[in-house]
């Protein structure tokens, strides 16, 4: 899976994701990726969310929604992306299952995942462009 | 206050040794969809931005999406993608698309082009064809043989492949 969330000049949020699913998936199996609220969320003035991992967990624990929803309640996004990573860690007692990335209407940035490897990178205008590959990076 | 920001993933999972040895190309993929979103971001909107930086992805054939995108049971790779503008909430996606890689685009397309907001399967398929989309090349020979081992290794086991697939997407935790 792969996905983007940027923040524009007039402080448009959005976000975008697309994957080819899990291996060996069944004919039609679809995950959280084309599901709003699951896999990818934008509302201005809160947060664009983009979601990688097990889909199936991530669409049942609407994992974007939520952390719109902690935003929205005044919490920051890096705390909200930590707190949600960790919920759906603990709820499927499974590590390896959620990686997410955020940016507010601020343009604070939050990323967080329980994966061992974590693919991800970041930039803004007038910065440096930086890259990770390990969840440990 | 921060302006003009861009924020990416190439997907995440438990960690394979190919990992390291990919580290080059992964970071190059990265890189590049960083620069074409941001060149969309200083001449375009937000999701100018995440459209071109999901499409740099998907056409690199690094990751688990478009020209990567791992094989379903069949083998087919179907893709699934969409696209969120905070502006006004609208909202595209795609899913179970075999027509074209770029499954991102499509998405936008059903969002700003259709009175729907998710096209699946043979529909999906259909508007990519009557857009001009590009079509899916063939998968290349390394996910073909990916593809190959797992499907052993998941018989190997005496899984019914039609039955529990998470207890084997457990098992390879791949994305």
């Amino acid at each position: 899976t792969v996905g983007a969330v940027a923040l524009d000049r007039d402080g448009n949020l959005a976000a975008a994701t697309s994957t080819g699913g899990l291996w060996l998936k069944l004919p039609g199996r679809v995950g959280d990726t084309p599901l709003p609220g699951a896999g990818v969320y934008a509302e201005n003035g809160v947060v664009a969310v983009s979601a990688t991992g097990i889909g199936e967990l991530i669409a049942r624990y609407l994992a974007a929604a939520r952390v719109a929803f902690k935003v929205k309640s005044g919490v920051s996004v890096e705390q909200a992306v930590r707190d949600v990573v960790h919920e759906v860690t603990r709820l499927f007692s499974e590590e390896n299952t959620i990686g997410l990335i955020a940016l507010d209407a601020a343009g604070n940035i939050g990323i967080h995942s329980n994966c061992e490897v974590f693919l991800r990178g970041y930039t803004f205008k007038g910065g440096e462009p930086r890259v990770a590959l390990l969840g440990s990076e | 206050m921060l302006r003009e920001v861009l924020v990416i993933h190439g997907g995440a999972g438990r960690f394979r040794p190919s990992i390291l040895e990919e580290r080059v190309a992964i970071e190059e993929a990265l890189r590049s969809a960083l620069y074409d979103g941001m060149s969309a971001l200083s001449s375009g909107n937000a999701l100018d931005a995440v459209e071109a930086a999901v499409k740099s992805m998907e056409g690199s054939g690094v990751f688990n999406a478009g020209k990567g995108a791992s094989l379903n049971l069949l083998g087919e790779q179907a893709l699934d993608a969409s696209v969120m503008f905070g502006r006004d909430l609208s909202f595209g996606a795609v899913a179970s698309l075999k027509y074209t890689w770029n499954a991102v685009s499509l998405a936008r397309k059903v969002m700003e082009r259709t009175d729907h907001v998710f096209l699946v399967g043979y529909g999906a398929d259909k508007l990519a064809e009557a857009l001009g989309f590009e079509r899916t090349p063939p998968p290349p020979p390394r996910l073909l043989e990916r593809y190959r081992e797992l499907l052993e290794k998941a018989r190997s086991l005496g899984y019914d492949l039609w039955k529990r697939n998470f207890e084997i997407a457990r098992l390879f935790l791949p994305d």
